[in-house]
């Protein structure tokens, strides 16, 4: 299992996670704030079988976009997403 | 060492800290809500020594209840627990 | 690549984020709160290089103090961190 830790824009949330949600993932979501623009966005802990890895990344892909954020225009991506190796996975 | 990435109900919260703090466990609380039922619930972040591991999963047994939650009595489990693996700990 | 989760004092964030930025670091930012003294703390998520893990840490050192806090003067650290390995980083 690994657990995806991705950052998010605020507007593409719900789209990913009714996405998420219809492929029985499962996910919870934590506000967050980015270091740079200093604008609040999302991070997600998805805990993923490794076998269904390819599908959630295509869900993330298709319903979070680039944009151009902030005064400056910054280009912000589409989504940040950090894979950790889960050594023990437990619902008790 | 294992950083427990701990996702309970908000009701067991107060019960499971104040046991991991009479057992000298250090955590970190963070809000969160549910994919799936859109309700808060709270991510724990435990970082535990390999041998005391069996000790805090039993204390997270024994606080955390699982409910039926929502309109349509959705069956949410006591504690849903992703372990993963420290590289370095380092308290500056 | 590894992903810090760095625990710090609310205080110490402003400062902490300013250098991080300015030697082209990339960090978000949770709110959280301290098990043990109840008080809210801010939990960053800084994802880094292997080969540049020495100058972060140097930053974080610089940046956080520890400091005596509650009506009891307990003693906290300026920074707890846990290092993570990193499978895969995408950036979509
Ligand atoms: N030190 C710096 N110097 C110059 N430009 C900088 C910069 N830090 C960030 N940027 C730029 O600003 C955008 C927004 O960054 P922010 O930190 O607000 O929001 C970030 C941050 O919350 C998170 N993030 C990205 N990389 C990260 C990492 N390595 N570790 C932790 N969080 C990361 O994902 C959000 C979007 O990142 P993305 O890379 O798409 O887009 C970034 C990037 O293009
Ligand atoms: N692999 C994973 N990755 C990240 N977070 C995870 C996770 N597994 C569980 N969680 C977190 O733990 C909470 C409780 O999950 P549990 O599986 O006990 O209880 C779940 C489960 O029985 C059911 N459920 C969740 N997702 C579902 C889905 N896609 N389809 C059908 N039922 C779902 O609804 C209950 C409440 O779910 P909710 O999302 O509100 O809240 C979830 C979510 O915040
Ligand atoms: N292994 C771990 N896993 C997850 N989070 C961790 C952690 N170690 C530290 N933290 C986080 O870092 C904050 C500062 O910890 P520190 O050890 O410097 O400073 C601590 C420590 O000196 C003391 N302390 C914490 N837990 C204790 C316990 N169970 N018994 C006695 N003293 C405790 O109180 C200070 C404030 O603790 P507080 O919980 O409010 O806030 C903690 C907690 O949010």
């Amino acid at each position: 299992m690994k657990l995806l830790i991705t950052i998010v824009q605020d507007q593409d949330v719900p789209a990913l996670i009714e996405a998420l949600m219809e492929h029985d993932f499962r996910a919870t979501k934590l506000a967050s704030t980015g270091g740079f623009l200093r604008a609040g966005n999302t991070t997600l802990l998805i805990g993923v079988e490794d076998g269904r890895l390819e599908l959630v990344q295509n869900l993330i892909k298709k319903t979070c976009k680039g944009r151009q954020q902030g005064d400056s225009h910054v280009s912000v991506g589409g989504a940040t997403v950090f894979s950790v190796n889960v050594e023990r996975f437990e619902r008790i």
